[in-house]
Formats: structure tokens, sequence, C-alpha cells
């Protein structure tokens, strides 16, 4: 189902995106 | 981790991206962080349209909190 697989990708992007942020403000490299 | 501490930390990630502090995120404000952070500009704007559950061109701290709580527990909780 391409919906599913898309939202997979959002999920991914997601996490990505929230993780990187995490990183930023932590300070981890 | 306890509600407050996801709460606080909602709020300090909305304002990393909400750096005028207007209260919402433009998809302008989430392309300034392709210089901040190791995303490409497509995933930012992958991001964005995620977000922006209403689909009007802004993201209100209710639903970046819903993307930030799906991203922590699997599902969205306003």
């Amino acid at each position: 189902d391409p919906n599913m697989k898309g939202g997979a990708a959002n999920e991914g992007v997601l996490a990505n995106f929230f993780n990187s942020l995490l990183s930023k403000k932590t300070g981890a490299p | 981790i306890g509600q407050s501490t996801i709460l606080e930390k909602t709020h300090e990630f909305f304002q990393m991206c909400d750096t005028e502090n207007k209260g919402f995120i433009t998809r302008r404000d989430m392309q300034r962080l392709n210089s901040e952070l190791p995303l490409s500009a497509e995933e930012l704007e992958n991001v964005f349209d995620t977000l922006d559950s209403d689909r009007n061109g802004y993201l209100t701290l209710n639903e970046f909190s819903s993307g930030f709580s799906e991203f922590l527990f699997g599902r969205k909780i306003s």
C-alpha cells in the first residue's frame, strides 16, 4: 500500500529531525 | 520521562525552529534549519508537510507536539 510506505518514510524523517534537534540541544556530536 | 519534561522539551524544540518567536513555524523557518541540522532541504520540506496536519502552511505548537509525541511514543498525543 503506497500510503503505508509513505507513512513509514515520514516516520523516519520525523525521527531523524527530532533526533537532530536533541543532538543539537545536548551539543552531542 | 515525566510529562512536564516532555512539555519542556517540546517548547525548547519549537523555539529552536521559531527563532523569531512568532508562535508558529513557517516553511521558511524550517528551511533555515538546513544549515544547522544534518537534514537536506527536501527532508525538512517532508518534515514540515508531515507535521502541518491542517495543510495551512503554518505549524502550531499543537501540530508540532503531536509530531513529537508520535516520535516518542509512536502515536499522536495532542
